[in-house]
C-alpha cells in the first residue's frame, strides 16, 4: 500500500476530494498553510493499494493541472474608486505537490 | 522507528489521546475531514520504536472498535414536534484506519 | 527525498518558517494539538532532496533548540493581588521532534 499525500490550493480541494469519491478513493483533508505565501491551503491523505496510485495522480493532474485564470484585481481602497479602471488579468491558478510514501502495514478496526 | 498514523471519529479521538498517556506512548493529534460523509474526524500521529506497534495498535482496538450504539434521531424540525414519536435506532459507531510508516531517523532538539 | 516532519511549539512555528524560506527550504505547516500538555503545537511538512536533510535538521536546531526563559507567572486569580509578589522563574521551552520519512516518488501537477 502507498501513502499519496497532495498539497493543494484550497479552492482545488473540494473538487479534487468529489472526484476521489467518484474514482471510489477514500481520502482525508488536513486544512494547512504555505510556508511561503502563508495562504491557507489544503493536505490530503489517500491510503491506496500499489496498483491505484496512477490512477489517484491521474486524478489529480486533471483536477487540479496549473491553469491561467482572467482575474479582475480588487482596486486599492484608497483610489478615488470611479475613476478607476481595473483590467482583468492572468494569473497562474492550480498546480498541486503529490509525495508518495510507502505503508508498510494498514489496519482497520 | 515507526510512524503510526490513526484515523478516529472526533467522538473517540479524546479518549484514544487519555488511553495512549496511560501506556505512556507520546502522540500529536491533527483535526481533519473524512472526504465521503465531510465530518470532522482526527488524524493522531504516534512516533514509537519498533517493539511498540503491537502496543500501540492493542489501545486503538481496545478504545475505537467498531460498536452499535442506540441513537434517537433528532426529530425534522417541520413535524408538529408533539406528535412526532421518535424510536431508538442501531447505528454503528467507531472505527478507525491505521497506515505504519517506517520512520528512517528521529532527533529531538 | 525525504520527508522531514516537524513537531515544534506554536511561539517558534512561524520564526521556523521565516529560517526555512531564508534556506530557500519549501515547508507547510499543520495546526496540531500535543497529546500530554493538550496546548497548541504546529507539524510542518518539508519535502526535500536527501542531500538537504542536514540543512534542515540545522535550521530546525538553529531555531526551536530547548532553551530557559525566565517567566513571570500570572497571579492566580483568587489572591488580594497587591499582596501578592511574583518572581520570575526559570522555564524550559522550544525543543522539536523531527521524524524523517522516504519519498518514494514525488510530482507536481
Ligand atoms: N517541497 C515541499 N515540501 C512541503 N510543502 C511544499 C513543498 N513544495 C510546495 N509545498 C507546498 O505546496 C504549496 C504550493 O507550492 P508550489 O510550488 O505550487 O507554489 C509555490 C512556489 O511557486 C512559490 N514559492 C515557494 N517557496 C518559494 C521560494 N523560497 N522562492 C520563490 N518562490 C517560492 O510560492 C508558491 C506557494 O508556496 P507556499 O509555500 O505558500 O505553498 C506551497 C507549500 O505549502
Ligand atoms: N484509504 C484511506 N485513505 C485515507 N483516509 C481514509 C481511508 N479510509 C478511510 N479513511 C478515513 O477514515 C474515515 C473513516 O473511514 P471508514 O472506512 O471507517 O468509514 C467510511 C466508509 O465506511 C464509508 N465510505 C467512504 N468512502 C466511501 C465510498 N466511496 N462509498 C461508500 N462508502 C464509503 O463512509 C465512512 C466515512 O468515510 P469518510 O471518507 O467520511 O471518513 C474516512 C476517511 O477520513
Ligand atoms: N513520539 C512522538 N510521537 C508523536 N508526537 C510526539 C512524540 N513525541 C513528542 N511529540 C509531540 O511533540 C510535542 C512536544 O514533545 P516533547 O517531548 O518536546 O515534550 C513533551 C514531554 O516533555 C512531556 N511529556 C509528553 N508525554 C509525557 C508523558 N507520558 N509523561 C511525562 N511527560 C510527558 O510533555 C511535553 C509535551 O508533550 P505533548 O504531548 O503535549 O506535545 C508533544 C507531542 O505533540
Amino acid at each position: 500500500m502507498k501513502l499519496v499525500l497532495t498539497i493543494v490550493q484550497e479552492k482545488d480541494a473540494n473538487r479534487l476530494i468529489d472526484a476521489l469519491n467518484e474514482a471510489n478513493i477514500h481520502a482525508t483533508m488536513l486544512a494547512s498553510t504555505g510556508g511561503f505565501l502563508r495562504e491557507g491551503n489544503a493536505t490530503i491523505l489517500t491510503g491506496v493499494e500499489d496498483h491505484l496510485v496512477e490512477t489517484v495522480l491521474g486524478v489529480i493532474g486533471r483536477v487540479c493541472h496549473r491553469r491561467e485564470q482572467l482575474m479582475t484585481p480588487i482596486p486599492p481602497v484608497v483610489e478615488p474608486v470611479d475613476s478607476y479602471v481595473t483590467y482583468p488579468v492572468k494569473v497562474e491558478v492550480g498546480g498541486a505537490i503529490v509525495f508518495v510514501l510507502n505503508i508498510e502495514r494498514m489496519e482497520r478496526v
